[in-house]
């Protein structure tokens, strides 16, 4: 029988939250020339067991999240980035050289119980 | 933050916080490359990290490096049309020894393509430097010559491929000691307009902007397999 889990309510489910990075908040405007900033994102939330079936998550956190419900002393499965994607910077360094690169995973697309 | 900054411009690939006293000006083919994986990210289509389609080589990482050269004055002129000379030197030190050069091209650009500053044709001339400077001669000693050509002046920019030189200097830093750039003005015969040999050479150094495009490939980014199976 499936043991009872503690409801959670949606919003504190594992998903993805926004959070646009706004180089200037940093200071980095002054050396990067585009973009302005990108939207990062980032996963939080819990990872209770009755979701881990449809959270998109992995086989280990379905298992770790029944250890869980048996043994609370063994940590919930936690909620990480599943989909990730780059961005491009151009931006100048100490040499006057411009230069273009892209930085892999970069942005969380997708979050999941891992 | 000061320490996690450390960590992040690390992880740019950079030593320290970049702080440029001034913006160098941005290529056209640098911008559209920006704006196509602007484009494509947010469309989420897949992306080709490695392969760079706008310029048709592989590669993860363009720079634009500005010429840090000067120019040269000499009395004696090897001819007496000659123009201009000028030292040209790009600092390839931002390439780390594990990246591959995939394109260097070298953008020469003399000025405004308009027909307001119609001008003689020009000869340019494009040698390697192949000694170092010997102190009190002014003009380095020309090495092996690569490009000689005739240039109706207005040009815009123009172009010439250095792979196989920098990729000599990649390999071999000491040998990087510049190009040495010539122009000549070809007379005014064929617009039979008479041109002032000084105001046109001043005119000519101040519009001349130098610069090398390089693309290079990082091999623990793209591993040559993945470029097979493309």
């Amino acid at each position: 029988a499936a043991i009872p889990a503690p409801y959670a309510s949606c919003k504190n489910l594992c998903h993805r939250h926004q959070l646009f990075i706004n180089f200037r908040d940093l200071g980095w405007h002054k050396w990067i020339i585009a973009p302005k900033g990108f939207m990062a994102n980032y996963c939080h939330g819990d990872c209770p067991f009755s979701m881990t079936t449809s959270l998109n998550s992995s086989n280990y956190a379905f298992m770790q999240a029944l250890m869980h419900v048996v043994d609370p002393a063994i940590p919930q499965a936690v909620c990480i980035p599943t989909k990730l994607s780059p961005i491009s910077m151009l931006y100048q360094d100490n040499d006057d050289n411009v230069i273009l690169r892209h930085y892999e995973d970069m942005v969380v697309d997708e979050c999941g119980c891992g | 933050l000061q320490f996690r900054e450390h960590v992040f411009i690390q992880f740019l690939g950079l030593d320290k916080v970049p702080s440029p006293q001034k913006f160098q000006p941005v290529p056209y083919i640098m911008k559209k490359i920006f704006q196509d994986q602007e484009a494509a990210a947010t469309t989420g289509a897949s992306q080709d990290l490695c392969y760079v389609k706008e310029l048709g080589v592989p590669g993860s990482v363009l720079r634009l490096l500005p010429d840090q050269g000067f120019f040269l004055y000499s009395e004696n002129f090897s001819q007496a049309s000659s123009c201009l000379q000028k030292l040209l030197y790009f600092n390839l030190s931002a390439i780390k020894d594990k990246e591959q050069l995939t394109m260097a091209r070298l953008g020469l650009d003399l000025g405004p393509n308009t027909y307001y500053n119609l001008g003689p044709e020009l000869e340019l001339a494009l040698s390697l430097v192949q000694e170092p400077p010997v102190w009190g001669r002014f003009i380095p000693k020309p090495g092996k010559m690569f490009v000689l050509q005739s240039v109706p002046w207005p040009q815009g920019v123009l172009y010439f491929n250095l792979l196989d030189v920098a990729k000599d200097w990649h390999d071999n830093h000491q040998k990087n000691l510049g190009l040495l750039l010539e122009m000549l003005v070809k007379g005014d015969r064929d617009t039979g307009v008479n041109f002032q040999l000084e105001d046109i050479c001043a005119r000519l150094r101040r519009s001349l902007h130098a610069s090398l495009l390089l693309v290079t490939l990082n091999p623990e980014q793209c591993p040559t397999s993945s470029r097979k199976r493309r």
